[in-house]
């Protein structure tokens, strides 16, 4: 059974991207096979993937709006086998204005993607992981990425604001589980950019760990500037240094997800 | 005249609310008097000034969807005379996509604006600066203040995904100068959480410099703990560490902006 991982936060810059892109990394060099969809009009993603980004080559938009396949959209990534990414072009952009008035709007990713992964289970050769990307709002793209996934990993920066947003988030996976996904759960909370020097990165630990327990991971990714690095050459931090302490960090965190399977 | 500025950028986590906080704190030091407006629903500004985001209190969304007055919703900021604020409340969240079928939806934020501006005025009380924090997207939230404003801050954190979305946010500000309001700049970008000795730092600041050279304020923030944590006091930098680095590079982004005025 494929693991469809919505990477979700309404909060800007807690490195949803960043997390997308290395822990999938992780985990094809653990031997899973990976398909990233771009959600984010900015395509923070696709850049670090070193994916095209050319206006009107298939991308998400053309997914969501224009009835392409997935399969069509999808290119392989250099340097990483097992690894496909579906690119985010600026088309994509107009797209949660323009999915307000159509019929479906809320659906078009999860009807896609299911038929993509039905191909390939079909054909032999299924795939492990779906990792989406999504911008730093709750409009119509986080949507229909929170009723294609059946988990969440929220990434959590260790920072003040951090808290504030993940009381409206968990309600809304709340009302998407009640209205349009049944299967939804928030499987995993990722603290990011974890600096313990800090008055305040524990205390947001601590904070979380009592709200949820469960679903905090063990696995904490450190601030590391070799994460910020890498997307400039268009690698993962496992291609740019696989030896540094923000690789290490995404392969345990890899493991972790693997180990615990989604909580049924 | 008053000036009003827009603090935007699509990008998530570049220090948008940490900028509107701390520079309206530094500008009412300086003596001017300044109106906030938190148009994220995130409510990060409202917080970080310590003002009351009871549902049903008004807010922002109540000026925008409920016809509220400006007047009505604005409340002064302890310890920080000169500064008043209209606080974000989770209402806000519907309120982009219940816009969407109104009339006069991008022009909202500006007519309620303009009334407060004429009524202040007229009673020998004019507001020298209206801050607008911005939500990380490009949707009607963003395009009211876009709409209102007659300049746009930028703030651009100096790392690699910065420069991505510098080019579709100036061609959005490009495309409502020419259907919505004739009026708007781009009147500085705003280097944050510099840290010098990163590789990539010095190198986003060149690459922005040679692209937008007159907008780049001489005033950098570098990075620094003390920003991060004053929000969990709801505190401003300038109230809760008046000499700390990050205090100081606040009052000088608002000397420098003060000095340069709007370009005309
Ligand atoms: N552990 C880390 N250490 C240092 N820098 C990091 C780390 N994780 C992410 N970053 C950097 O922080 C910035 C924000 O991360 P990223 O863009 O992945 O966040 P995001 O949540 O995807 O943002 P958005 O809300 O805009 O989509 C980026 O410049 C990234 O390189
Ligand atoms: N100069 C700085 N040094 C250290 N930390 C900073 C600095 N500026 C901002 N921060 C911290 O970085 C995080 C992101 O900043 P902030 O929330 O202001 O960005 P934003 O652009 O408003 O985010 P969003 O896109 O979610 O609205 C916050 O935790 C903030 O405290
Ligand atoms: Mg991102
Ligand atoms: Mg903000």
């Amino acid at each position: 059974r494929t693991r469809c991982i919505a990477v979700a936060n309404q909060k800007g810059g807690v490195a949803k991207t960043t997390t997308v892109v290395n822990l999938a990394a992780a985990l094809a060099v653990l031997g899973c096979t990976v398909l990233v969809v771009d959600m984010d009009p900015q395509g923070n993603a696709s850049s670090a993937l070193g994916l095209d980004r050319e206006p009107g080559s298939p991308g998400t938009y053309e997914v969501l709006v224009g009835n392409r396949s997935v399969s069509d959209a999808a290119t392989t990534v250099s340097g990483l086998p097992g690894l496909l990414a579906v690119p985010a072009t600026v088309d994509l952009a107009g797209a949660d204005i323009e999915l307000v008035s159509q019929v479906a709007r809320e659906t078009r990713l999860r009807k896609a993607v299911e038929t993509f992964l039905n191909q390939r289970a079909e054909a032999g050769n299924p795939i492990d992981f779906v990792l989406l990307d999504c911008p730093p709002s709750l409009g119509l793209l986080t949507v229909n990425a929170l009723v294609a996934a059946n988990e969440v990993l929220i990434p959590l920066q260790s920072e003040y604001y951090a808290l504030e947003g993940l009381g409206h988030l968990a309600s809304t996976v709340d009302m998407i589980q009640q209205h349009l996904n049944p299967n939804l759960v928030i499987s995993a909370i990722l603290l990011t950019m974890f600096d313990g020097r800090t008055r305040i990165a524990p205390q947001v630990a601590e904070e979380v760990r009592q709200h949820f327990p469960a679903e905090l991971l063990e696995a904490v990714v450190p601030r590391s500037v070799r994460l910020s690095e890498a997307p400039s050459y268009g690698q993962t931090v496992l291609q740019y240094d696989p030896g540094s302490v923000g690789a290490r960090a995404y392969l345990a965190v890899a493991r972790e997800l693997d180990q615990r399977d989604r909580r049924l």
